[in-house]
């Protein structure tokens, strides 16, 4: 099964 | 002040059936490069950027840099009521608490005009840093938006895995499984039938199909798409708004646990 990446993961916050 | 005059209101109305079902509330960010917005979905799983330049509007006048939050719901349901063919003009003030679109038949025989209210919204940018891609899929987006709507009748997340073969889109689920390749092909009438792939190297991604079809709502938006991957960075998938910007939705993948 797979697990559902947070968009924050990869950007953070300017 | 905020004063904007789009020919092609047509245009603003397609941006919105394009992002409502992805993003509840969002800020509108005015400056003089033009109407933008970035937002993430209440999932925090995928962002839109959306970005209206100022030269693509026949009138563009934005005295100082603010936002104006808005519920996009509530902004559909405005804007559904221009006419296709309507001229559109949106006018807000940095610090009012409502914004007016004016619609314009094109024989200027019909004048309306909405006002919205809008509301305070806690958002923060998302840093998108320029990145180079092992993968850049561009095809003709009513083809993408097909085999999305194909695939999530059979499973729920898609599989898309570049090789030098061509692009692969495959899922699986309780009744079975699907694979639909798509390879390069320049040697089309027109060149928005195009499927050209530009591989530096393989990459093979899982997506959750919920999310892809609500990217594809865009697709009246653009005669393609493009779809960038990396297998570090989440997909950019791209519609191009003729002259006046983009739309581009970001989406995290799954991975194996």
């Amino acid at each position: 099964s797979c697990t559902q990446v947070f968009i924050l993961f990869y950007f953070l916050y300017l | 002040m905020l004063e904007l005059r789009l020919v092609q209101g047509s245009l603003l109305k397609k941006v919105l059936e394009s992002i409502k079902d992805l993003v509840n509330d969002a800020n509108f960010d005015c400056s003089a490069t033009g109407f933008s917005l970035q937002a993430m979905d209440s999932s925090h799983v995928a962002l839109v950027s959306l970005l209206l330049r100022s030269e693509g509007f026949e009138h563009y006048r934005c005295d100082k840099n603010f936002s104006m939050g808005m519920n996009l719901g509530n902004m559909s349901k405005m804007l559904k009521c221009a006419g296709n063919d309507d001229i559109i003009t949106i006018k807000g003030d940095d610090g009012g608490d409502t914004i007016t679109f004016m619609f314009e038949s094109p024989s200027q025989d019909k004048i309306a005009d909405f006002e919205m209210k809008l509301m305070d919204i806690d958002s923060e940018h998302l840093g998108i840093p320029e990145a180079e891609y092992h993968a850049i899929v561009r095809m003709p987006s009513a083809e993408f938006a097909r085999i999305c709507k194909d695939l999530s009748s059979i499973g729920d997340t898609v599989i898309i895995s570049v090789t030098k073969e061509g692009v692969k889109f495959s899922t699986k689920g309780d009744i079975g499984t699907a694979n639909i390749v798509c390879r390069q092909n320049t040697t089309v009438d027109k060149p928005e039938e195009a499927t050209i792939i530009e591989m530096q190297e393989p990459v093979s991604l899982t997506f959750a199909l919920r999310y892809m079809n609500s990217f594809t709502k865009a697709s009246p938006l653009s005669n393609t798409v493009t779809i960038s991957l990396s297998s570090e960075l989440p997909v950019v998938v791209e519609y191009k708004i003729a002259e006046m910007g983009y739309i581009r939705y970001y989406l995290a993948p799954k991975i194996e646990d």
